[in-house]
């Protein structure tokens, strides 16, 4: 599981039996006693369909119990979706309109103990803006391949003697996951868990994509690997909302030299967790950007749709996959591409 | 404005501490993502006035205007913890980014 903090943004990823949005309530709380931030610009949840749902505690038990904790909290200001076939990797999105006020269930007051906390201190950084790309790709694999599950398993021995963050680094390594991005501009951050799984945070270039602190040079983002790699239900997850390089003929690409362009990541990923299964989902920013960039012309070779629609077709992972789905969505202030694979 | 529906009772919605959030069987790797964003962009903050704020912040907002360490970085990591505490998640590393914390959890 995974948290990633910015000054303006907060993004929490967990998995197993974890209580997700039951944090949204104290998450909300931080940033008025913290910030004065009483309004949420946007709000998304989402998840794959659970392997095992009956597992599940709290509002997670069920979709429309999520969707009614949410709307309690955002009123009519949320929305949700459910996207793909519903017996089989269906994924499932509650969004919010823009700047909305959250209500609580109950009164407001963070413990004493925790508004008294000193908060850390650093040097101070200037930040200086550039055009601004809010993109994420999720990639969301399923029944990986016993090859590429076995190095995720670990012997009592290796537990017992290597710690969890060089059992981490240890994978990193030898999958090339330390390799995805440029390693000059990559800070990785990864567990290996007694005695199976993984997970990853890494930290590219700046850190966001919308901020460089050296003029001419692309901005940051965050990539985040999660793996479940037992029999019967592995699992394996990445996001991203690194800058990367457009193919496009009509669309000059940023400078991200030595990053691959989306079509190689997702290929390079796949390569490592070779599932049988996978859905993928790319999220733009259409307002933010203010440049036309769509999900549909950040995939492809083109600003048409028509053309965009084929580059994030069913070449996209070579001859060994089909596509089972592909579907657009405008949402406001977003475009959404959501696409279903399987192997042959 | 928005029309909210009744608020719903506390009990309704918190899993006791005794509920048996982990037992053995299999482990759910597909994970709930929660994005919460307010401000669109890094460079477009709200601005808040100090007397919003909690307490001993206000002084330190204010120096730290401009600065790396401000909107939701400057909630102290123990803040955080508190609230993964709900969550059922711990947390296993921080990275420090020029933009970005990054927390990795456990579970």
């Amino acid at each position: 599981s995974s948290l990633f903090v910015a000054p303006h943004l907060l993004i929490l990823k967990t998995c197993g039996t974890t209580l997700n949005l039951l944090g949204l309530y104290r998450i909300i709380e931080i940033a008025r006693a913290y910030c004065g931030y009483t309004n949420v610009w946007r709000c998304f949840y989402s998840r794959k369909s659970f392997f095992f749902p009956e597992r599940q505690h709290g509002p997670h038990r069920d979709w429309r119990d999520e969707v009614d904790f949410l709307d309690k909290v955002f009123g009519t200001a949320g929305a949700a979706y459910t996207v793909g076939p519903m017996n089989r990797d269906h994924w499932l999105l509650y969004l919010t309109s823009p700047n909305t006020q959250p209500r609580l269930p109950y009164d407001s007051k963070l413990p004493s103990s925790l508004i008294a906390a000193p908060p850390s201190s650093s040097p101070p950084a200037a930040i200086l803006p550039t055009k601004y790309q809010d993109t994420t790709l999720e990639i969301l694999m399923s029944y990986m391949d016993p090859k590429a599950r076995a190095p995720f398993f670990h012997t009592e021995e290796q537990t017992s003697s290597t710690p969890g963050h060089e059992l981490g680094q240890i994978i990193s390594s030898k999958l090339g996951i330390d390799e995805l991005f440029p390693k000059d501009e990559t800070t990785l951050d990864s567990f290996g868990f007694d005695p199976c799984g993984y997970s990853a945070n890494a930290v590219i270039g700046t850190g966001m994509p919308e901020a460089s602190h050296v003029e001419g040079k692309p901005g940051g983002g965050y990539f985040t690997i999660h793996v479940t790699p037992e029999e019967g239900w592995s699992y394996a997850s990445f996001e991203c909302n690194v800058p990367l390089p457009i193919t496009s003929s009509s669309t000059k690409p940023p400078a991200v030299e030595g990053r691959p362009t989306l079509q190689k990541l997702i290929r390079n990923v796949v390569g490592i967790f070779q599932p049988c299964r996978l859905s993928i989902t790319l999220f733009v920013s259409t307002t933010a950007s203010g440049s036309g960039d769509s999900a549909s012309s950040v995939l492809g070779a083109s600003e048409t749709e028509a053309r965009a629609w084929q580059s994030f077709g069913t070449d996209l992972l070579g001859g060994d996959f089909v596509r089972k789905d592909r579907i657009g969505y405008e949402f406001d202030g977003y475009d959404l591409v959501f696409a279903c694979f399987e192997k042959k | 404005t928005t029309d909210f529906p009744p608020a719903p009772q506390h009990d309704e919605i918190i899993v006791p501490d005794s509920a048996p959030v982990t037992s053995p069987g299999p482990f759910e790797g597909p994970e709930k993502l929660l994005e919460v964003w307010f401000a669109p962009s890094l460079n477009q903050l709200p601005d808040v006035p100090e007397s919003s704020l909690s307490g001993g912040l206000r002084a330190r907002a204010a120096r730290e205007e401009g600065e790396k360490w401000k909107g939701l970085r400057r909630v102290p990591r123990e803040v955080w913890e508190e609230m993964l505490d709900i969550v059922k998640c711990k947390v296993l590393s921080v990275v420090e980014g020029e933009e970005l914390d990054a927390y990795l959890l456990s579970e």
